[in-house]
């Protein structure tokens, strides 16, 4: 799934 | 995930547990500021809401639960710890925060990637985690002399900002379409916040003294 920008980040 | 992300995930961790550590062992908060725990935790509970609607990793899960954790248990010793309480210096940890909530929530409203309530709240949280150490570098100004552990509390967080910058060139570079501007310029921002701490910080252990900021 894409997410937005940058989401996989804390 | 690289190894920037890796370290920079780490030393925020440490800077928590180094605060957590302080608080519950000398059961005191001196030198800390409420304002900067409080917009911490304000700006974890507002970004981590995808919580509820995402789910990328159980690092990420357990990473985001940790901090939430631990940001409310610190604004809760402080308030309402019956010990560490008494050492809050109220009179000096005077930063109001509609100063900063006000302006980044504007800010988020204005600019941001999607005009969701989702999006707006983790813009907003970025933009306010970039100048939420703003109370506690006036707090460590104003009583100049600072104990080891909150030295290397604001040290830790320092370290997590700048990594997290080698990690954004790192994502550039390696990833395709790793275009963040939003998150790359507040982190830039909050980075040079610091810039001015680690030069004195720097210099004190150079030269082997004790941390002292000029008035």
């Amino acid at each position: 799934k894409e997410l937005p920008q940058g989401h996989d980040e804390l | 995930m690289n190894i920037f992300r890796l370290a920079g995930d780490m030393t925020h961790l440490a800077s928590v547990l180094v605060l957590l550590l302080k608080i519950h062992t000398i059961k005191s908060c001196a030198g800390i500021s409420l304002k900067t725990q409080e917009l911490y935790a304000l700006v974890f509970a507002t970004r981590y809401l995808d919580l509820f609607t995402d789910y990328i990793s159980l690092y990420n899960t357990l990473m985001k639960l940790i901090f939430l954790v631990s940001s409310f248990s610190i604004v809760w010793y402080i308030r309402h710890h019956k010990i560490v309480r008494r050492s809050y210096d109220k009179d000096q940890d005077t930063f109001r925060h509609y100063f900063l909530v006000l302006p980044c929530f504007l800010l988020a409203l204005v600019i941001n990637e999607k005009f969701t309530v989702k999006e707006i709240m983790w813009t907003f949280s970025l933009y306010l985690e970039a100048v939420a150490i703003l109370p506690q570098l006036v707090l460590l100004q104003r009583t100049r002399n600072i104990d080891n552990l909150t030295g290397q509390y604001v040290f830790l967080l320092g370290a997590y900002r700048s990594l997290y910058i080698l990690n954004w060139i790192y994502r550039y570079f390696t990833e395709p379409h790793y275009v963040h501007w939003i998150t790359w310029i507040s982190g830039l921002v909050q980075t040079l916040l610091y810039a001015d701490f680690f030069y004195y910080y720097f210099q004190s252990w150079k030269n082997n003294v004790k941390l002292e900021l000029p008035a």
